[in-house]
Parts: structure tokens; C-alpha cells; sequence
């Protein structure tokens, strides 16, 4: 059975995407089978690993309409090991659509059953800065979500209100998921973000990663270059820090 | 009649709630009546003057439910010349709710007729990361829309399908809606950042406002202490960058 893991935060520019890419870059480099979906309308993902979402034959938006498998969705990326599932604007159109029919949280979880397992080790989920119904598809479908969380007083402050949003998908659709915070783009220079690293860590002890990822130019410029940061810039704090969460993740959960 | 200007981007983190906060008080510091709207179920802007989301007797929410007046729901903040009207988290389920109701983009606007007009001279709208009824409803009510725009990869290839969505709008429900480009967070010392900043200059000639927000540790620890940039550091770059727009904003338009 493949692991499935979302990412997601209801603050934007958080480095969901950045995660979603780098971490399964990390996982791939260390011989597991990933695949990565893009739910998100606006299509990061998907234009980070050089694919045009305009191009696209089939997108995530068909699973989720069981007009074509999670399979026969994926396509390879250049990174060995490391498939898509891309998304495109038309994802806009399908989260009102979805909304209201009977079950409508479940269509991605039906699609990841264990048919497709056999192929994959691991499934990320990309989220859109928003709860509507392709975050709580993917909610619904996880074993655990990861939350990045900079140091920074909005997303902070954001935080306790989604635990508890969260709260109500882990009691109505999904008992099985588990979440866990993780610190992103930190700058040790920065002396609010000392303090603010410590109130979480207070805060959140149990479910704080104990990785965390430094800020780092790099991690910025490799979409431009549609490669993961493993490939554009390897010996990097960035390529280090997702290496260091992908075993954390791997060997603690 | 009050200047409306909405504050929207698909793109999460590109500093929508941080240009609604500083411009909103610049324009107040030159004796404007400044009204800022929050229309982000994170309530963001509402936290940064210092106000719980929790304890809101009246919200956006009851304004666009036709149960308040703009006027009713709005308070007064620390800051002289510059009032709220909160969010809270409520304002999720409202999204829902109004979606599918003939004319739900058009509730803002009627609330923002002139009647109200006569008591701001700029109405500020910041909205969430995503084109919801709550952000249709900001583009549907405002003359203006400022697009924060910062010089990286993901919200520069985001602007061009956001852009044609915004032309919709302006068919359907705002023929008047004009925008303006604001390149925000910008780092001089970036050099990725500044082939950009000449790619933006290149495309986008018209709409890109001459002004540009530099980044500005400032800007990022403000919020704590519930304070505008023009209250907490009033002589930094961040302010002095906010300043230049609300006299680019208010003499060219
Ligand atoms: N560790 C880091 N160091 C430096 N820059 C980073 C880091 N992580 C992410 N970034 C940059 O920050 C910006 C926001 O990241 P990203 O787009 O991944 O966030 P997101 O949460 O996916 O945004 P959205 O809410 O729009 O989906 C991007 O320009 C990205 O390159
Ligand atoms: N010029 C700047 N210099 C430094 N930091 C900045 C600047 N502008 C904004 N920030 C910081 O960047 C982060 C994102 O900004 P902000 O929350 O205003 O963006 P947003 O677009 O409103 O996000 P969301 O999509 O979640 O609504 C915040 O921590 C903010 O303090
Ligand atoms: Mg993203
Ligand atoms: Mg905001």
C-alpha cells in the first residue's frame, strides 16, 4: 500500500508546492516509486516539473470525474522514479461542480485504493491555499497531512483555527489521518523567528518535525529551471534539509 | 463616492493582506477616510489592528447576508482615520452558502452604493487566495484592482490565467474594473529577482505601477505588535515604499 500524503495550509505562499516537489525529489533520489498530484487550479506543480497545463490531455480534474484512472493520468517526469498527476485552470470549474453531490470528499480515495497501491510507494497531494473541495478530497484520501509552517505571525496565528478544521475531516471522513507541522523557509538571522520557532515548539512539541527547512535562494530559482532542487542545485541547505525530512518521515512518520 | 480597490491574487503569500494594511494606513496618514474590508476567512487583516476574530459581535459575513450595513459592522481601529469591518472564520461557510444564488457576486456592491460612500473616501478590500464568491464579490464592488505581483517564478506564471479570468469579470459583472500590477517583496540583491522585475517591465508595461515594495523585515514583524507599518517603523523602506504608492495611487489612479 502506498503511504498517501497531503500538503496543505489554508495560508498561501507557505512553500506547499516547494515541499510537495522537493520532498518527493528526496523520496525518489532514496529508490521509492512516487507519484506527485497537482490539485491545485493554478498549476505550480505541475509547470515546476516543465509541464504546460494547457497542453494537458488528461489532468487530476478527469479522475475526480471518473472519466480516467489515477494511472492512466500519471505521466513520467524527468526525474527518475518521480511521476505527475497534473492539473490545469479547469480544476476552477470542477471544485463548484463537486460540491454538494452526495460523497463528493471520497472521489480521490476511491481512485488510490490499493489497485493503484501496487505501483506506487508514495502519493503527494499538492493543495490549493484554500478548504474547499479538492483540499478535502485530499484530506480524505491521506494517511497524514504535513502543514508547513514558517516562522512568520499569520501563519502562526492561522494555525489553531485549521488544527480544528482539521479536527472535523479526521471525525467525518477520514479517522486514520494523522498531521504534522513542519517548518518552512526559516532564516536563523532573523530574531522574531528565533522567538517564534520556540512558541512552536512549545506549543506543538509532539507534532513538530524536528527537520527544518532553511530559506535558500535555490529552492527559489529551480522551478525556473524545471528541475528539483536534488538535480538543479544537490549540495544546497534547501536539498539537504528535504533529504533530512524525507528519512525523518520515513523512519518515524 | 469612496474609491474602491480590491486587493486580490490566485497566488497565496504574495502580500495582498500586507498591502491592504500599509497602503490603507498611508492613505490615512494623508487624511484620507481609510475603510478596510476583510474578506479572508483567516482574518488576517483583522488580527494585524489588534482585533480576535473570535469575539466579533458583527462581520462581513452579516453585511453580505444583507443583516448589516457596512456601516454597522465597521469599528474603529488604533489607527486615526482608518476603520475595519473584521472577518472570522464563519466567512467559510458563507462562501458556500451565497454560491449558486442568483446575483450573489452583486451583495458588496449594493452594500457599498453611495450612501456608504459619503462616510470613506477609499474603501480597501483584502481578499483570500483564491476566486471564490467572497473575491467576486471584491472585484464585482471595486473600481480598482491591485494584483501584488513578487518578482519569483510561480506568481509570475500564475498572472497570465488569472488575468483572463479578471477579463471575465470585467464582461460579466464590472465592466468599469480597471487593475494595476504591484511588484511586492522585491530584493534587490536577487539577481533572478531583477531578470523578472525586466521580464514584468516588458510584458505588463501599462499596468505595472512605477512604485515597487522592497522587502522589508519590518513589514514581516508589524503584525505582531497589531500595528501599521506606519505606527511600528515609520521611517523604514517598507513604509516609505507604501507612502510612494498610496501618491502614485491617488494622482494617477
Ligand atoms: N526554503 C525556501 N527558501 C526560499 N524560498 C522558498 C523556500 N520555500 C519556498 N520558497 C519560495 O517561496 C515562494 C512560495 O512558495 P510556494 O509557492 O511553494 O508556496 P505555496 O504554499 O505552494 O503557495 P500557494 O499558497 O500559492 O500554493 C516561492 O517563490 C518559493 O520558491
Ligand atoms: N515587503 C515585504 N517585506 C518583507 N516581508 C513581507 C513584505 N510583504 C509581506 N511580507 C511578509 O510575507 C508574508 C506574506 O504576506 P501576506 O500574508 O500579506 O500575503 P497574503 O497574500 O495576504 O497571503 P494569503 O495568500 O495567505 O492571504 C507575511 O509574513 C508578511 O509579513
Ligand atoms: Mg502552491
Ligand atoms: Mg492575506
Amino acid at each position: 500500500m502506498a503511504l498517501k500524503i497531503a500538503i496543505s495550509s489554508q495560508k498561501g505562499g507557505v512553500a506547499k508546492t516547494t515541499t510537495s516537489l522537493s520532498l518527493g525529489a528526496c523520496l525518489a533520489e532514496q529508490g521509492r516509486r512516487v507519484l506527485l498530484v497537482d490539485l491545485d487550479p493554478q498549476a505550480n506543480l505541475t509547470q515546476s516539473l516543465g509541464v504546460n497545463p494547457e497542453q494537458m490531455r488528461r489532468t487530476i480534474g478527469d479522475v475526480l470525474l471518473d472519466q480516467a484512472t489515477l494511472l492512466s493520468a500519471s505521466r513520467e517526469s524527468s526525474v527518475f522514479n518521480l511521476d505527475l498527476v497534473p492539473a490545469n485552470a479547469g480544476l476552477l470549474v470542477l471544485d463548484k461542480i463537486l460540491y454538494g453531490r452526495p460523497g463528493y470528499e471520497y472521489r480521490l480515495q476511491t481512485q488510490v485504493q490499493p489497485r493503484n497501491g501496487e505501483d506506487y510507494d508514495v502519493i503527494i497531494f499538492d493543495c490549493p491555499p484554500s478548504l474547499g473541495t479538492l483540499t478535502l478530497n485530499a484530506l480524505t484520501a491521506a494517511d497524514i497531512l504535513i502543514i508547513p509552517v514558517p516562522a512568520e505571525y499569520y501563519a502562526v496565528r492561522s494555525l489553531q483555527k485549521y488544527l480544528q478544521l482539521i479536527q472535523l475531516v479526521h471525525c467525518k471522513s477520514n479517522p486514520k489521518l494523522t498531521y504534522r507541522l513542519l517548518v518552512t523557509m526559516f532564516d536563523r538571522r532573523n530574531r522574531i523567528g528565533e522567538i517564534i520557532l520556540k512558541q512552536l515548539r512549545r506549543d506543538y512539541r509532539n507534532t513538530l518535525f524536528d527537520t527544518l527547512i532553511p530559506i535558500d535562494v535555490k529552492l527559489r530559482e529551480s522551478p525556473i529551471f524545471c528541475q528539483p532542487i536534488t538535480q538543479y542545485a544537490p549540495q544546497t541547505r534547501g536539498a539537504e534539509g528535504y533529504r533530512a525530512l524525507a528519512t525523518e518521515l520515513m523512519t518515524h512518520g
